[in-house]
């Protein structure tokens, strides 16, 4: 097909080029299936829509490639060496995980070979050896208070189970020992059986 | 502090504040956004009990509640920068929806946007008051992203002046709109036009529906709640009809399109203007999309770093989950996700705020590709977070099915975001169509400009699929 193939996949900006001629790909195929129905006579609201699971396929690789690019734009701006190591690390982890997740439109568009998918895939599991040290900073400079998160779960002080089980007392069953129920319809019940 | 999360945190390679600053823009915003934050955190109007322990009508009213406090403390505070009041409204319902939501979202600026001078000086200070509370009725029950399949009808009657709204089919009825139920005494009517025995497309119509003072439903109008949903417990999603109801004819919003008092219709300059409503409307739900999903994965994250099980090692302590590959790889690239995301929520503003000044200069050509730009990453964006969300969820385990977690919250908040604005699919091939007109015009040897310019050279390049 005469595409540039990856040349180095640890190369961000290799991969947006990547993900820019998979979703070129994607277009003129969408695209040319209509114009082949047109071509054929059919009217134009019916090969539109012949060839419709194909054109939202190109909207989707079109707007995955969009969302690399800017990605990867972003890390030129960032200045601080070791936050632009752990933004591009993550760039780095989003980009190769969604070739290993769309390998099919990348192998057929002639992008990847099946050797080079390889290393995408143990690539990708590298690069969570690389992401976990820094996994629960990388959340907490989303910055969300307890408040705002309102989860016990994710509780910045990650004192998870205490307030886990204080959380439940609270529930509204709880404000009788003996629910009303009991007696309405299971004490009866129990003295009928 | 537990001692895993210490931990955690102490082998960071980074400093998280930074990358704080990068995601709110500036140091500054930070600091203001944290500022807001405390000023709601720390005011006892705003300390209520949680609402999973309510039924749905006190979710109902409580929000009502924070709704009319919230509006009042901003002005106490002075807040009126739209952000500014995004992240109040957010910090006060806690990243709930709230019944004002379209009163302050949508109604508010279709005035701004779409009424004239006069009419702006009859509603817009009622509105701004709360003496009239609006809300934005589009969608029908039979029919919701094509527009064009609307059926409320306004007829002109040139005899007295008015429109004759009407509801002609059940499935007409306006459907969905949230605050439309209980809480709005006005709303925005998209309805076909008739006039002169013809039809001139749909228009939107200030209609009055319920009595101020009494907010008794109008005489012809009939209004409720379409009942519980999957989430959105606090909203009052109604439903609205009308039977032969009359509105003046300065009731329909003139900026553009006009009705002359004889019926005669007055084209708009361009049907592309209310593009830019659409569009900034996308662009929030780009940034929602970061948010949620990232709201999803630091509660996952975190617990997972918390949480001990199983083994890898025999005979070793349990390990923190977080430690298992298999865990790291259903987590961290919906981390990345989320970063990423944010990007491009920012982004999408920024051109949105930017390409809103070329706008008033009267320049549109930027707005077509905008829009369909907006339109497939709200799609993308929504989708892939609706799943992330819940991918989160089962990765905390059983107590990730608990209200406790938070997570369930999240994900009926967000996963109407797939269909509201546009449902995806539609949304995907509103790109689709944009992506192959300027397929089409790269091939007749026309130059492509922004995201798409990469269609110039696949033109004369012949693509066939590889022989496998």
């Amino acid at each position: 097909a005469g595409r540039p193939q990856i040349a180095d996949i640890n190369d961000v900006f290799g991969l947006v080029e990547a993900y820019k001629q998979r979703a070129a790909w994607l277009v003129v195929r969408a695209a040319r299936g209509v114009q082949s129905d047109l071509k054929r006579g059919k009217r134009k609201e019916d090969a539109w829509n012949k060839n419709s699971v194909d054109l939202v396929r190109a909207s989707q690789a079109h707007c995955h490639y969009v969302v690399v690019k800017l990605f990867a734009d972003k890390l030129s701006e960032v200045l601080d060496a070791a936050t632009h190591r752990i933004l591009s690390s993550l760039c780095l982890l989003y980009a190769l995980h969604g070739i290993s997740k769309n390998t099919g439109d990348f192998l057929q568009a002639g992008l990847l070979t099946s050797s080079q998918l390889e290393h995408v895939d143990q690539r990708v599991k590298d690069l969570l050896g690389v992401i976990r040290p820094n996994a629960v900073a990388l959340v907490d400079a989303f910055d969300y208070s307890d408040t705002q998160l309102s989860s016990v779960l994710g509780r910045y002080d990650g004192n998870v189970y205490e307030n886990m089980f204080e959380w439940a007392k609270k529930s509204p069953l709880n404000k009788t020992q003996v629910h009303e129920s009991f007696h309405k319809y299971l004490k009866p019940l129990q003295s009928k059986l | 502090m537990n001692p895993d999360l210490s931990r955690e945190r102490a082998t960071a390679s980074f400093n998280p504040e930074i990358i704080t600053n990068i995601l709110d823009g500036t140091p500054e915003k930070t600091h203001r956004r944290r500022e807001i934050e405390s000023l709601v955190i720390n005011d006892p109007a705003f300390h209520n009990e949680d609402p999973n322990f309510l039924s749905r009508s006190e979710r109902y009213e409580l929000a009502i509640k924070k709704s009319s406090q919230m509006v009042k403390k901003m002005r106490d505070h002075g807040i009126s920068d739209p952000e500014e009041i995004y992240w109040f409204k957010s910090f006060v319902h806690r990243g709930r929806p709230e019944p004002l939501d379209l009163h302050l979202g949508m109604f508010l600026p279709t005035l701004l946007s779409q009424a004239t001078p006069e009419q702006q000086d009859r509603f817009f200070m009622p509105a701004w008051n709360l003496e009239i509370i609006g809300t934005y009725a589009q969608t029908e029950m039979g029919h919701g992203t094509h527009l064009r399949g609307l059926e409320t009808t306004a007829t002109y009657d040139p005899s007295t002046q008015e429109f004759i709204l009407n509801s002609p089919t059940v499935t007409s009825i306006k459907w969905w709109p949230g605050g439309l139920g209980k809480t709005s005494n006005h709303a925005v009517v998209l309805a076909q036009l008739y006039t002169q025995g013809e039809c001139k497309g749909l228009q939107a119509f200030i209609v009055p529906i319920r009595q101020i003072g009494t907010h008794e439903p109008l005489p012809g109008v009939t209004v409720g709640d379409i009942g519980p949903k999957f989430g959105f417990d606090e909203i009052d999603n109604g439903f609205l009809s009308f039977n032969k109801f009359r509105i003046p004819r300065e009731n329909m919003l003139m900026k553009h399109a006009k009705v002359e008092p004889d019926g005669t219709y007055v084209k708009p300059l361009s049907d592309k203007l209310t593009y830019g409503t659409m569009v900034f409307i996308r662009s929030m739900i780009v940034g929602d999309s970061a948010r949620s999903l990232s709201r999803a994965c630091t509660i996952a994250i975190r617990y997972s770093a918390v949480r001990h099980q199983s083994e890898i090692r025999v005979g070793d302590p349990e390990p923190q989950i977080l430690n298992f590959q298999t865990q790291q790889y259903k987590l961290f690239p919906l981390l990345a996700t989320a970063y990423a995301f944010h990007f491009v929520g920012s982004y999408m503003s920024q051109k949105y705020h930017r390409i809103t000044g070329d706008i008033q200069q009267g320049n549109l050509s930027e707005l077509p590709e905008l829009h369909a730009f907006s339109a497939g990453l709200k799609a993308f964006t929504t989708w892939v977070a609706s799943t992330g969300i819940e991918e989160c969820r089962m990765a905390c385990g059983g107590h990730g099915y608990s209200r406790s977690s938070g997570i369930p919250d999240i994900y009926v908040t967000f996963t109407p975001a797939c269909t509201y604005e546009g449902e995806n699919t539609v949304m995907m091939l509103q790109t689709a169509r944009f992506l192959f007109k300027s397929y089409t015009a790269a091939e007749s040897g026309e130059r492509l400009g922004g995201m798409v310019s990469y269609l110039n050279d696949v033109s004369s390049q012949r693509v066939q699929p590889q022989p496998l």
